[in-house]
């Protein structure tokens, strides 16, 4: 699964995920990357967000809607909300994966709890970060 | 320059760190590199959110190093069938598509979908019909093939065991 998060001169916001799904899977499977909400989701107001991971548990716990909630509704950090999510929720759903995300202000979130995460990000005039975790 | 940021991510349940040879560490670094580097170009010189997010989905759709488009691993029936979305953070537009085979590139199509339909998912064969009448690329099964992702399904296609990206160890029946 691939995916993208971006933040615009205009302060607009916008995602997107892509996948080949799992190999082996059977009677047209699908997982989280094309449910909005569940895999994918951008709201200026709160975040924009693409997962990747096990998309039945990700479905469950409807993973990036839940994290622009937890910041429209409770107040959280997109930190704080992504932790909650990843590393508690998702964890509890026996989930495995992670999201990357931003918000209006530029923060760029990349939280996960397996293996084999890799990431990029970049923010205006700043280095290249690029990642391969665990 | 204005606030402007992006982010990539090339999947979980891949290759893990440990076990990536040099060259390959190398090569999947590039992939990313390559990606960010020009969405981040395209907002630098004023484009849209989602042209980026477009973009740089689009360019790891391309590489084979990772399981989207050309890269997809290989079903059951030893086919590849693609799942893609984007929305925009402003509009709240939002266009996917899912299980949809042969289409080069699956975010395309979820964004003609978002563009120019009033739904906002389409699937299988419609999908396709859809992207045919939006004047979209599709590509033979052979682009989508890979001889290591062909390898690893040939381990357990005889099974009911399904498996996470590059997952390196069989060892759970998930969902």
């Amino acid at each position: 699964t691939v995916g993208a998060v971006a933040l615009d001169q205009n302060g607009h916001t916008a995602a997107a995920t892509s996948t080949g799904g799992m190999t082996n899977k059977n009677y047209n499977r699908i997982g989280d990357t094309p449910i909005i909400g569940a895999g994918t989701y951008a709201n200026n107001a709160t975040c924009a967000i693409s997962c990747t991971g096990h998309g039945e548990y990700f479905m469950r716990a409807v993973v990036a809607y839940d994290v622009s909630c937890l910041i429209e509704y409770k107040g959280l950090s997109l930190q704080q909300a992504c932790d909650e999510v990843v590393m508690q929720k998702l964890v509890r759903f026996g989930g495995e994966g992670g999201l990357i995300a931003l918000n209006k202000a530029g923060e760029v979130v990349l939280s996960f709890n397996s293996e084999g995460m890799y990431r990029a990000s970049k923010k205006n005039g700043e280095p290249t970060f690029v990642g391969i975790y665990r | 320059m204005k606030n402007i940021a992006i982010a990539i991510h090339g999947g979980a349940g891949t290759i893990t760190k440990k076990n990536l040879t040099p060259e390959q560490d190398k090569a999947y670094r590039a992939g990313l590199q390559e990606a960010v580097t020009a969405g981040h170009g395209l907002l630098a010189a004023g484009g849209s959110a989602l042209d980026a997010v477009d973009l740089a989905v689009t360019l790891l759709e391309d590489n084979p190093l990772f399981n989207a488009g050309r890269g997809s691993v290989f079903t059951k029936e030893g086919k590849h069938e693609m799942d893609a979305a984007i929305m925009c953070g402003n509009t709240l537009e939002a266009g996917a598509v899912a299980g949809v085979r042969s289409v080069k590139n699956p975010i395309k199509l979820a964004r003609a979908v978002l563009e120019h339909s009033d739904h906002v998912m389409l699937s299988g064969y419609g999908a396709e019909d859809f992207a045919r009448n939006h004047g979209l690329a599709f590509a033979p099964e052979a682009y989508f093939f890979d001889a290591h992702r062909y390898k690893q399904w040939s381990e357990v296609r005889d099974s009911a065991v399904f498996m996470l990206d590059h997952t390196e160890q069989v060892d759970a029946k998930f969902g």
